[in-house]
């Protein structure tokens, strides 16, 4: 793999396409955003509505935070919570044609972001992973 | 940064030290251990005994899968569960010593790694962040 070659690759060559990420709606209970959390295994997933459109990132951390009382996690708030409430919705995102070095930078402080279209239509997102494993073929080969 | 300054640079000099890193004990209740998770933010963090040798990693995943019932999240079970239970003991491992390119392909499957001594001694961690901030400096700069 040649610096070329690297640094011509863009982030759409890049993401996991939105068909493969694991995410939840804005109205969804807590309860059922933290059994797909748990369920798949991710820390933290996207936030869509019903028309496809990113509204922000959901944790285990934010959920369980929300939930932690004085004396222990009060579970049966999961129910009545929704995520649109505990979201995150300062959310880093990136473009199809943004090239490899803006995601590299991206990626320095997050896990991962979410690839929107310029009408704010969810299409993906760009993972720490693809970028180090580009970089290691990059540096090895 | 050159290239070659990139690459002689070892896990040791990447590394967040030991007291930086929030960690649990084998024998605590996995009550504390998702206090400790929930309270520092991290997903997964490392498990030492009492002599500060690394026993394994535990993740909120984990602990959550583990009081995941039929009908709820039974956490009154987990002030009787320990963290020997439900911790991951296969823990991928690097030591002070090992140059950079061997890290960047470690963590391209692991957001973190321990580095142990000789001896198994727990000496502190390389993240992913301290990888792709090097990396960026060097196709950056
Ligand atoms: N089921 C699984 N199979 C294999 N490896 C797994 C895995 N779950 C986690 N990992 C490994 O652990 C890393 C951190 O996962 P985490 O869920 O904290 O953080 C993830 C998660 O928050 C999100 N993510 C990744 N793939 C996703 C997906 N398909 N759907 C939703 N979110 C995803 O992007 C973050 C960074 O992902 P990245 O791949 O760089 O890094 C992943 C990957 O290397
Ligand atoms: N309090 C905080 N302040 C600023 N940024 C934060 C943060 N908590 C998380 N992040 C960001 O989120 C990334 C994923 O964190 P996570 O807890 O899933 O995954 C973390 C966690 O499992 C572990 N880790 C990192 N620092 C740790 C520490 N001081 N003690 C224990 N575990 C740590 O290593 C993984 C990768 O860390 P990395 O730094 O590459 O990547 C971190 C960092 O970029």
């Amino acid at each position: 793999l040649e610096l070329q070659e690297l640094t011509e690759m863009m982030v759409g060559d890049l993401m996991i396409e939105s068909e493969k990420v694991a995410h939840v709606q804005l109205n969804n209970p807590l309860e059922h955003a933290l059994l797909v959390l748990v369920k798949s295994g991710y820390s933290v997933i996207p936030v869509l509505d019903h028309t496809y459109k990113l509204q922000g990132m959901i944790s285990k951390t934010a959920i369980l935070n929300e939930v932690l009382g004085m004396e222990r996690f009060e579970m049966e708030k999961l129910s009545e919570l929704k995520v649109l409430d505990t979201m995150l919705t300062d959310v880093p995102v990136l473009k199809k044609s943004d090239p490899f070095l803006t995601a590299l930078k991206a990626v320095v402080n997050h896990a991962f972001l979410c690839v929107l279209d310029e009408e704010g239509y969810f299409e993906g997102i760009l993972t720490r992973r693809a970028i180090l494993k580009q970089m290691n073929r990059y540096l090895h080969e």
